[in-house]
């Protein structure tokens, strides 16, 4: 599903131009569930962000579904964002005017422009699987760390996106709410043969994931299959 | 240091008072070193934050170093603050418009006016301590997750504060960065009697702690003290 042939991503500032990506290879199969790793600041965020077309690569090819998103203007770049990913956010950015049920309906209205019974029943689902239905009508400011996590990651998963980039989705969660998470994540991944990218510290994902990229320093320093999970 | 007498917390916005602390009592010594836990949402965040003086009981007795903190006005908490604790916060809580360097400075200047050389001393101590010294002069939406994390850290500990509290503080972390964020505390709580409190679902962090306090729906579960590390 996502091709990479030397991506770079260089950072400037205004001062000493930072080299976050210098130069990496890889591909990730329809329907993997892998994971990126790697120290912080090793550059993980900013490869999901391009591979998300959420930012454009300094150089190299990036495929993705078949497209070339570096050559994709905002616009298009939206576009395709909203038809294919679903991003889970490292800081959740959730917006702070809505409630946790107009959070994850968000995308659904701007994005896919579902009709509002169809609607009403995928946001119920998801907020019902993230164990978040007491809490809907929460702004975020009303939410614990976890919660506003479950938020953002019902959000990413409600549109049924092709591809699910997750930031360390589980960091702020308890042991028996993340494995809920991967469960359903897992339960997601089958049902509607979606591909999920995790960037993550958390050996509960590592443990699950069918792949691990490891990235260090900007550069891919190896990649590996294991078993199932 | 820190004495809990039937602490509850009740948030009122609008709809049902939600009961976050439903009358929770506890001891912590002085140099202690140790753990909350709890499911997501079960009240950590919110005893933090009354212990630390940013928010108020809606009942019960809390006494920090001595002091009924329930019973400080806006401007005593906070100077009974800036001298007395240092905060991580789960969401970093970093000024956007400071680099790392003047995050990290911060405190000094506000709250504790300590002279230009003292200061850009503590302040590099630290910030080296924690491995930003090449990253200090970027500004918060420079750095990645876990570099953000650990200039709240600094911040957090550059006051040489008597009491730590730590609100999910190495969530964002690899192994090899938490470990070395564990071992500094571990040494500043030799060096300088602090005490720290945690608040935490990352067991490296829980395997260090001398001690842990379970919450659980608002409810203190248990208790209970283990070996040292
Ligand atoms: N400002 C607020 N208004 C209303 N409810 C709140 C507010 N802040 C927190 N709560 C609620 O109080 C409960 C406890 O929140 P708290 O942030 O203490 O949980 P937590 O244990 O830190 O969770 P996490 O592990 O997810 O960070 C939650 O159900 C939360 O939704
Ligand atoms: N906007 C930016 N400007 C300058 N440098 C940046 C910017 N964003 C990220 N960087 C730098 O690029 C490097 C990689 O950042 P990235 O966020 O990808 O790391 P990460 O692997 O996600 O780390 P973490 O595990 O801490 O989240 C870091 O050194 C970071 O400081
Ligand atoms: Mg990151
Ligand atoms: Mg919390």
């Amino acid at each position: 599903l996502i091709t990479g042939q030397d991506v770079s991503k260089v950072y400037h500032n205004g001062g000493v131009p930072i080299e976050a990506l210098k130069g990496v290879s890889f591909s990730i199969e329809k329907e993997a569930f892998v994971s990126v790793v790697g120290p912080s600041g090793s550059g993980k965020t900013t490869l999901l962000n391009l591979i998300g077309c959420l930012d454009k690569p300094s150089g190299g090819r990036l495929l993705v579904a078949g497209t070339d998103v570096a050559g994709l203007g905002r616009t298009d770049a939206a576009i395709f964002r909203g038809s294919h990913i679903g991003f889970i956010f490292q800081s959740f950015n959730l917006i702070p005017v809505l409630t946790a049920y107009e959070n994850v309906e968000y995308p659904l209205i701007m994005v896919q422009n579902v009709p509002a019974a169809q609607r009403r029943r995928q946001v119920q689902d998801l907020i019902a699987a993230v164990g978040m239905s007491d809490q809907q009508t929460k702004r975020p400011d009303q939410l614990s760390g976890g919660q506003k996590q479950r938020v953002a990651i019902a959000r990413a998963l409600v549109t049924h996106p092709q591809l699910v980039l997750a930031d360390e989705p589980t960091a702020n969660l308890d042991h028996d709410t993340a494995m809920g998470i991967i469960r359903l994540m897992k339960g997601i991944r089958k049902e509607l043969q979606t591909t999920f990218v995790f960037s993550t510290h958390d050996v509960r994902i590592i443990d699950e994931a069918e792949g691990i990229y490891r990235i260090e320093d900007g550069l891919l320093k190896e990649s590996h299959n294991q078993g199932g999970g």
